[in-house]
């Protein structure tokens, strides 16, 4: 690179030239004020090493389009037409792998394919954790609770996945298939169960283990535009012959599990407006 | 940024002004060429120096360069002349105190993306666009 080194003296940034960096760099970045994140150890959660991945796949594309760009010598309009954006990763097939067994979970091609179309992508951390064992049909499920008031006006869901980690189950599911189902919740009664609606299942074999990853795009779209209505997820998991399975049998990992294996959310963006900084 | 080999500009200004040639008079050719064309400089922004590793999950910082020099006759190949700059910098000989010389500023900025946790601990990467210098040129 044809840089010259500067002639700045380098030293340590005086308080309040540090303050007005800070500041000023805040309004590059869209934030009112400097987050302050809550749960400490939270970088080795499963989100943060996830959206890492995500970020990693992302600047390795950012940089191969640059070299590519520098040798070909000219502009290269990509071939799929791919709007300007993050480069598009080797084809995958579109359906989601039923089940990814990385842990921590790492971003599969599948992921980053939905970076072409997103200018930015945000994980969303479990609220609320309610296993229901005993309802009145016999049926276990777990609730889930996700608040995406926090996402910046103007922008718009182009896909969203929720993902949860699956451990093997124990012995006596040998040779079992699971039916793993996700509803989205329309309505809560006080006395009886709640109103659903399906939104996407999986059959995985009991002893398999690994990220289950469900298509809920709709889901968040909706609960963008009518946040009142968001009342969350419900997972089902039942045997091929429709016996509901409780949580812990099935594997499925909660709150008290390892942090690299917490249930979240992840949803890709497109700002459907430009975003203007304010003049200070 | 780091420290040059190059004068010191900032605070020491004054000095540096006193080393070199008396202050350069607009228009006098050979004292404008001791100083260098327009080129790309490095400046590094850095979230660690700013207290920031506890929310800014990547990058630890980035390059983002600035673009500082003289833009003097004859505006060659490598300068990233615009045709308007060319004549500009020829109509600045005839008439100094009227038209300035061009600009020396960026002409490719890259984006940069950048990770990092929000007050509810939720994640967020985004795409920042015009954050790094690709190339400076003569406007």
């Amino acid at each position: 690179d044809n840089h010259v080194h500067s002639s700045f003296i380098y030293r340590r940034l005086r308080n309040h030239e540090r303050r007005e960096i800070q500041r000023e760099i805040l309004s590059i970045l869209g934030l009112p004020h400097r987050p302050r994140p809550f749960s400490p150890g939270k970088q080795a959660s499963s989100a943060p090493l996830f959206m890492l991945d995500l970020y990693n796949a992302m600047t390795t594309d950012e940089e191969d389009a640059i070299l590519g760009k520098a040798l070909a010598g000219k502009a290269r309009k990509s071939a799929s037409g791919v709007p300007h954006g993050y480069s598009r990763a080797p084809q995958q097939p579109y359906r989601a792998a039923p089940l990814t067994s990385q842990s921590p979970p790492l971003a599969t091609a599948h992921d980053t394919n939905f970076l072409n179309d997103a200018d930015m992508v945000m994980s969303f951390v479990n609220l609320v954790e309610r296993d229901k064992d005993f309802s009145h049909h016999r049926r276990h499920y777990r609730e889930f609770r996700f608040d995406l008031t926090q996402i910046p006006e103007g922008e718009a869901v182009t896909a969203a996945e929720f993902r949860i980690y699956k451990d093997q189950s124990p012995v006596r599911y040998e040779n079992i298939t699971l039916k793993f189902t996700i509803y989205q919740v329309i309505k809560e009664y006080p006395n009886r169960d709640a109103e659903t609606f399906l939104l996407d299942s999986k059959k995985i074999r009991a002893t398999d283990g690994g990220w289950l990853v469900f298509d809920i795009t709709a889901t968040s779209n909706h609960w963008l535009l009518n946040p009142q209505q968001n009342m969350g997820l419900q997972l089902c998991v039942e045997t091929t012959d429709g016996r509901s399975i409780n949580m812990k049998s099935a594997g499925i990992i909660g709150r008290n599990g390892p942090q690299s294996k917490q249930p979240f959310l992840v949803a890709f963006f497109k700002a459907s407006e430009v975003l203007l900084r304010s003049v200070r | 940024a780091t420290g040059g080999k190059k004068k010191n500009h900032g605070r020491n200004k004054g000095k540096a002004q006193q080393k070199s040639s008396p202050a350069p008079k607009s228009g006098d050719q050979n004292t404008s060429e001791q100083r260098q064309a327009c080129k790309k400089h490095e400046l590094y922004v850095s979230f660690r120096d700013l207290g920031w590793q506890d929310w800014i999950i990547a990058p630890e910082g980035y390059a983002a360069f600035y673009c500082d020099g003289e833009c003097s006759f004859p505006l060659n190949a490598h300068m990233n002349a615009t045709n308007h700059a060319i004549v500009q910098t020829l109509v600045h000989l005839m008439f100094p105190d009227n038209v300035p010389k061009p600009c020396c500023a960026p002409t490719k900025l890259n984006a940069i993306s950048v990770l990092y946790f929000d007050d509810s601990s939720n994640v967020i990467l985004k795409k920042y666009r015009n954050m790094v210098v690709r190339s400076c040129g003569c406007h």
